[in-house]
């Protein structure tokens, strides 16, 4: 079973 | 002011359906050098950025920097009455709240005006670093959407393996499993079509897995783009980019599935 990474877990706000 | 315009509109109608399945709306950000776009979809697991290059355009004026809030279902509905051979201009005053587009056959003989409001759109924005990715695999587009299509109907995920020699994009699913690999063109071939190849260029063998249906929805940047570049690396989103020509490129960022 995998799960589903979000984009904020690598890039960070601008 | 701003002002620019296109030879070909019908690019930039492909790129608003390239986009508008992702992202709702989002604000093209203008300046002297050229009109960017990012948004993410609403899960925030999937990332578009569009950068197209002043050079790209016939004409390109912006006095100063305007950031144009669109949404794209409408200004779709509008592009739509483009001719397929028009050239398209667009216009918008610094503190307006619409956007002119206009469409021009290729005699003149036709030109068609449309006025679209503009939105006040608070969008988050992420920084996306350079990075240097293990794998870099070029291939032709279209080859890249037929895989994604054909592999989807068997499985929700695709685990993307690439070594020297080859990538093999695998699936799993309730009615079996099965796997594609391409191999890297022969460098000596020099006969071939470039677009056509499949080049690997790779610093170490990378292994990700990625959502089908986000894979799918950025394919439909295909006709833009020839040849799509994929970019990979060890917990990393996942980078797909379409380049046209002179007139900059779109990518698709998409977040990794990590096994638990």
């Amino acid at each position: 079973n995998s799960m589903q990474m979000e984009l904020s877990t690598f890039f960070s706000k601008v | 002011m701003f002002e620019c315009a296109l030879i070909q509109g019908e690019l930039f109608r492909k790129l608003i359906a390239s986009v508008q399945d992702l992202v709702q709306d989002g604000n093209f950000m203008c300046d002297a050098n050229g009109i960017s776009l990012q948004g993410m979809d609403s899960s925030h697991v999937a990332l578009v950025a569009l950068a197209l290059k002043k050079e790209g355009f016939v004409e390109y004026r912006c006095d100063r920097d305007v950031t144009l809030g669109i949404n794209f279902a409408n200004l779709a509905k509008m592009l739509k009455c483009m001719g397929a051979k028009d050239r398209l201009s667009i216009r918008a005053q610094d503190e307006g709240d619409s956007a002119s587009f206009v469409f021009e056959s290729e005699d003149s003989s036709r030109v068609s005006n449309f006025e679209l409001k503009l939105m006040q759109i608070d969008q988050e924005q992420l920084g996306v670093p350079e990075t240097q990715y293990k794998a870099v695999i070029r291939m032709p587009s279209s080859e890249f959407q037929r895989i994604c299509k054909d592999l989807s109907a068997i499985g929700d995920t695709v685990s993307i393996s690439v070594t020297k020699e080859a990538v093999k994009f695998s699936v799993g699913g309730d009615i079996g499993s099965g796997d594609m690999s391409l191999r890297q063109s022969e460098s000596g071939d020099v006969d071939g079509d470039d677009s056509e190849k499949v080049m690997i260029e790779l610093e170490e063998p990378v292994q990700q897995n990625f959502a089908l249906r986000y894979l799918n929805n950025f394919t439909k940047a295909t006709a833009l783009s020839k040849t799509v570049t994929l970019s990979l690396g060890t917990d990393m989103p996942l980078v797909t980019e379409y380049k046209m020509d002179n007139l900059g490129s779109i990518r698709y960022y998409l977040a990794p599935k990590i096994d638990e």
